[in-house]
């Protein structure tokens, strides 16, 4: 049987500036998988050497370059899933992790749950020794700049329905 | 969001989705990414599916489940996932885009938003693309 490997980058309003890093980025994924498949991996290694690609590549909003909450904090999500036997893992609102896809394949490996979410699931990293960073250093000095436009945004536009001027 | 989906020479299929979320999400919310059967699922019975697009929208209709229900169904895997997306579509009103393979090596990544970029290799032979078509 011949391996295949797809990845997306996410589906959006990709803006003009970062459609060819963005397609740099999932062809280096597919590559990267592919070829780890036709050295023997298996297709839960590939799809999680391939994330972790994309994860390292700040054009991309997971791990690095991930995108920031209402209060300016970063909150990584992910899942990785084994068809051979409906094995799964799962992690959410974790902010210090690099590689959040590695972690949930360590949820589904080393525990008997599907997901860990927040503290739980950054106590449970600790205890394996999953790579740990700054919060800070996931974030892109062009997220910190929209995330504030963004933010301004959203207060002048409370300010507009909260005053005698407000309209839609 | 970032995804993947795989099948390897023994015939096992894996997925792997992984996101930052949305710019100014309220704090702790969770959206499809974690959550299994919406952000992606894999039977090496069907196949394997990762998704992307409006957290919420995918969690209602628990989106990679679906494409994975029309491939067991007999749909062809661009079928399965076209159909699951339309339905998203009209019930719930939400865009997003996925990508699937089959336990037979049938792929597809189809979106309907604007743009999602994605590739696919198999044989050596690499495919790409970022906009509606391509």
């Amino acid at each position: 049987m011949s391996a295949v490997i797809v990845v997306h980058g996410g589906a959006w309003a990709i803006p003009d500036d970062l459609a060819q890093a963005s397609v740099a980025g999932v062809k280096a994924a597919a590559r990267r998988g592919f070829l780890a498949m036709k050295t023997g991996a298996s297709a839960l290694e590939a799809v999680e050497l391939a994330v972790r690609t994309m994860e390292d590549d700040p054009v991309f909003d997971a791990g690095h370059g991930a995108v920031l909450n209402a209060d300016g904090e970063v909150e990584l999500d992910a899942i990785i899933m084994d068809g051979r036997t409906l094995a799964a893992g799962a992690v959410s609102c974790v902010r210090n992790i690099p590689n959040p896809v590695s972690l949930a394949r360590a949820v589904m490996e080393k525990t008997d749950h599907v997901m860990l979410t927040d503290r739980g699931a950054n106590r449970f990293a600790q205890s394996i020794g999953i790579q740990e960073v700054s919060p800070e250093s996931l974030v892109t000095e062009q997220e910190r700049r929209e995330w504030e436009k963004n933010r301004k945004y959203s207060s002048g536009v409370k300010d507009l329905f909260n005053s005698q001027w407000g309209h839609d | 969001t970032v995804g993947a989906v795989a099948l390897d020479c023994s015939g096992n299929v894996a997925c792997a989705t992984s996101t930052g979320g949305i710019r100014n999400k309220m704090v702790g919310r969770v959206g499809d990414s974690p959550v299994i059967g919406s952000g992606g699922y894999a039977d090496n019975l069907s196949g394997a599916a990762s998704c992307t697009g409006h957290g919420e929208s995918i969690l209602r209709v628990t989106l990679a489940r679906l494409i994975l229900f029309h491939m067991e169904q007999g749909k062809g895997t661009a079928e399965a996932v076209n159909v699951s997306l339309t339905y998203m579509g009209e019930r719930v009103r939400g865009g997003g885009g996925a990508i699937a393979v089959s336990r037979t090596g049938d792929w597809a990544a189809r979106f309907t938003t604007e743009r999602m970029a994605w590739a696919a290799l198999e044989e050596e032979r690499l495919t790409y693309g970022l906009n509606p078509g391509e």
